[in-house]
């Protein structure tokens, strides 16, 4: 291994990144999830953590570009160079860029996230059975509306499971339209356009307006790759078109005729000749997951390895398994040391006396159930890395961790009180409570554990419920948040969907799931606790919160400890 | 119906990559990786020779180290790889 000249390294271990814009090629959860997993591969071997900032500056900025990106090194469209780190330090330093002339993907081709349609965001089956026809991409056959879709399982006609596939018909990314379609025709400075354009840019990125008249309304968001899109050339977004003529001769297929690097390509309408559009074939794509895992590498201070397998050799290759070799992890080690401590460990479930969950045994009851633990007063939630949901009650913010609560009332100089046993108070609750939510109007509680969930009128309950009675699926294995909206309306939130719960009716409202991501742009996907508190949402995950203002402006990001529990 | 196919090799629109020679390919490669560059040592400037600069990129690369630009080292270079390069300048 090598490491750059004067051991260049971080000087603390708490290492924040933030992704700064997303490709085209992949749905941004999986370039989000691909670049969380690579950190997590230097993560394991070293003391180092990783946490994602979603605005302001953060050690390592990750970005997206093609050709001159804004550094002296600009990229050289498909192929050769991927892209590039530069080791630790204030400014450009530690950043990492990521050649979008590249068709990025897990290495084994496109890979297409869903959405809509009943397969959960799954991801499509390729190939899949329609009609008793195979296809390998996605496609529009069997709509009117012309937008893509694909099977998310083997044999559609079997399963009948399906989502839509990336397209401008159905969402755009960046931008400040919130993700919402694009509208065709639109205008832009005077012109008409039938479809996304990089007129107007010069960063070679396609994007549409999602109001008929950009000059007007200026909303406008980038456009997703179709999965059977040409990659780079000059009719980037475009399909190929078969058959197509090049040099008076018909082509039915991708072609690497013209060309002196052997690559792919085809024409984008019927004629080359004439037209001169064309773009390369959509092919398996580079790891984005391998080729930030190196990148990262050089990030945290590692420069080119001259051993062929470790993943800090300097050429690409598709691996599926780990990808560092011993080589790497003894570089980095040497930096930054081993990893110390044991990996953390899940809480035990606590013995409960409570039974199992009937729904037969739905009743108002003042109820003799309870968690054993004693309160330890020596357990200091100002110690505690996060916790297992975070709620407002009766005005004080209310944490609660593994059978005990804490919590700041401003009565007493917002200062921690506790620990208090859960048990105490709502003796049916067991110990770990995902997610929990007043209910301004009743002031009835509603705490959540797994897939069953309580409802306390002062001492008295209701439940153990499933919280399929609710509407919500029974895919959902916790509600890990609660947001209050307006009068008996509550937002809850699991994975990556949140759901609106009409009180009163006790009943999810339709029009749901929809993607936390799209409505709550810029807090992370798999927050763990979410609540509302002092006119913001807040998102926590791990030991950070992301506060939202009503304008669903990310305006802080902090610690839970220092200033929520004022540690 | 074995007659060779002779490629005519066209410029594509919008095509950042060129059509290279070999050699330029090499050279092009052995800079911008930091094998071949002009180093500055106090006020003297030399420049490394590219047979030189060729074995440096082989012991890299894990290649035989023949200086020359041969079939295995030309390979390498069309590889797919990262922008850092290999010697720090």
């Amino acid at each position: 291994y090598q490491t750059f000249d004067g051991d260049l390294k971080w000087d603390h271990n708490d290492i924040t990144y933030r992704i700064v814009n997303y490709s085209p090629d992949m749905e941004s959860s999986l370039i989000d999830d691909a670049f969380a997993r690579a950190f997590n591969v230097w993560s394991q071997v070293t003391p180092l953590t990783f946490t994602r900032l979603f605005d302001g500056t953060a050690d390592i900025m990750i970005s997206f570009g093609k050709a001159d990106h804004g550094d002296p090194y600009p990229f050289d469209g498909k192929d050769g160079l991927l892209a590039h780190a530069y080791p630790p330090g204030e400014g450009v330093q530690g950043d990492a860029h990521f050649d979008d002339d590249e068709f990025w993907t897990l290495g084994k081709g496109p890979v297409v996230k869903t959405r809509y349609g009943n397969a959960n965001g799954a991801l499509c089956h390729f190939p899949f059975t329609f009609e008793g026809r195979s296809y390998t991409t996605c496609t529009t056959e069997g709509r009117t509306d012309n937008l893509p879709w694909c099977g998310t399982t083997a044999d559609y006609d079997k399963d009948k499971e399906y989502g839509f596939c990336p397209s401008e018909l159905l969402y755009t990314f960046g931008g400040n339209a919130d993700g919402a379609e694009c509208v065709f025709p639109f205008t832009f400075l005077g012109e008409e356009y039938d479809s996304c354009t990089t007129e107007g840019r010069s960063d070679g990125y396609r994007w549409c307006a999602t109001t008929s008249n950009f000059d007007k309304d200026k909303k406008f968001g980038f456009c997703p790759t179709r999965d059977t899109a040409v990659i780079g050339g000059n009719s980037e977004g475009e399909p190929c078109h078969f058959p197509f003529v090049f040099l008076g001769k018909k082509y039915s297929s991708c072609t690497s005729e013209g060309r002196g690097d052997g690559k792919l390509w085809c024409g984008t309408t019927d004629n080359y000749d004439d037209d001169k559009k064309w773009g390369f074939c959509p092919d398996k794509g580079y790891s984005l997951f391998l080729v930030a895992a190196h990148e990262f590498g050089h990030a945290l201070g590692l420069d080119h390895s001259n051993i062929r397998d470790a993943l800090m050799y300097p050429m690409y290759s598709y691996v599926e398994k780990f990808p560092l070799h011993k080589d790497d992890i003894e570089g980095i080690q040497y930096l930054y040391g081993p990893k110390t401590g044991p990996d953390p460990t899940p809480p035990q479930p606590r013995t409960t006396t409570t039974p199992f969950p009937d729904d037969k045994s739905e009743a108002t009851k003042p109820t003799t159930t309870t968690t054993t633990s004693p309160v330890d007063p020596t357990k200091d939630a100002c110690k505690l890395g996060s916790f297992d949901t975070i709620t407002v009650i009766e005005g004080e913010l209310h944490f609660f961790k593994d059978g005990h609560y804490w919590k700041i009332s401003s009565r007493n100089g917002e200062s921690v009180m506790g620990p208090f046993s859960i048990s105490e108070r709502w003796p049916a609750l067991p110990a770990v409570i995902d997610s929990a939510f007043e209910d301004l109007q009743t002031k009835k509680m509603y705490f959540f554990s797994g897939a069953r969930f309580w409802v306390y009128t002062g001492k008295n309950v209701l439940g153990p419920r499933s919280i399929e009675k609710l509407g919500l699926p029974n895919t959902i294995q916790k509600v890990e948040g609660a947001l209050q909206r307006g009068k008996g309306k509550v937002l809850l939130f699991s994975g990556e969907n949140f759901w609106r719960l009409d009180v009163k009716a006790q009943k999810i409202d339709a029009g749901y799931p929809r993607y936390t991501d799209v409505v709550f742009g810029g807090v992370p996907n798999d927050a763990h606790d979410v609540f509302q508190y002092k006119g913001h949402m807040y998102f926590c995950r791990e030991r950070f919160y992301w506060r939202m203002n009503s304008r669903r402006q990310v305006d802080r990001v902090g610690y839970v400890k220092y200033d929520l529990l004022k540690c | 119906w074995s007659h060779p196919i002779k490629s005519t090799f066209v410029t594509f629109p919008g095509d950042i990559i060129k059509n290279k020679t070999d050699s330029e390919l090499a050279e092009s490669y052995l800079k911008k990786f930091g094998y071949l560059n002009t180093e500055q040592r106090s006020g003297f400037q030399s420049m490394v020779s590219t047979g030189k600069a060729l074995k440096r990129m082989q012991r890299q690369m894990g290649l035989e180290e023949t200086g020359e630009l041969d079939k295995a080292t030309l390979e390498a270079m069309k590889q797919p790889r990262c922008g850092v390069p290999d010697v720090a300048n």
